[in-house]
């Protein structure tokens, strides 16, 4: 594993447990994304359905069960815990899923690499996660003053995209036969969608005011 | 290790 794959597990981690400290701690899930965070738990879902038929390494798999395990369990904090779903922003939440859904199981079900059951849903799960976050992006649009937390979850999940990218070309160059067009275009994708994300955040960092996207 | 690049990511 190379330094930039490391780092962008960590960040991704790290992105996941701000998420879990501002809703535990604050028992606040405002500004945050229902439809996005469903989203996430059916891609690790549908993506790691390899945990019980590969090993890969102990790292591995408790990362994979860290992300599934803290995926479900964020949704069900914002759909049933009597606190934290009250300061759900449903009104403003309002993505459908299913526009994000369907048309990436219908790519996967034509653009894969072979025709089995896993490999389309792991296939499925890298479509998904690429668009996953446009439901949150929206709500961050529409709520104006972003917290601190929110807006640092958006932004590790999309540092962790960004290092990804650089481990993909890390490896291109270190490993033999390190070609994967579907990662690496879905990948790329998800990145680009945080450059405008990325943009106001450095201009708010930059001039210590709080992040605000414009309409 | 025909298929594994990449599906040892996360």
């Amino acid at each position: 594993m190379n330094i930039f794959r490391l780092a962008g597990d960590m960040t991704h981690l790290a992105s996941v447990l701000v998420l879990l400290l501002k809703i535990h701690t604050i028992k606040s899930c405002a500004g945050v994304s229902l439809k996005t965070q469903e989203l996430y738990a059916l891609v690790f879902a549908t993506r790691y359905l390899d945990i019980v038929t590969d090993f890969i390494s102990v790292y591995n798999t408790v990362m994979k069960l860290i992300f599934l395990g803290s995926s479900f369990s964020i949704v069900w904090y914002i759909r049933h815990h009597r606190v934290v779903r009250r300061s759900y922003d449903k009104d403003q939440d309002t993505f459908r899923h299913y526009l994000l859904m369907i048309p990436c199981m219908l790519l996967a079900l034509f653009v894969h690499e072979k025709f089995t059951f896993k490999e389309v849903m792991w296939t499925f799960s890298l479509y998904l996660e690429a668009v996953a976050i446009l439901p949150q992006l929206v709500l961050l649009q529409r709520t104006r003053n972003i917290d601190n937390l929110t807006g640092q979850y958006v932004f590790l999940l999309g540092a962790y995209r960004g290092l990804y990218i650089f481990n993909w070309i890390y490896r291109y160059f270190t490993e033999p036969h390190f070609v994967h067009w579907i990662t690496w275009i879905a990948g790329v994708v998800q990145t680009l969608l945080y450059a405008d994300f990325f943009y106001y955040y450095f201009e708010s960092w930059k001039n210590n005011v709080r992040l605000q996207l414009p309409a | 290790m025909e298929h594994t690049s990449g599906k040892d990511e996360l």
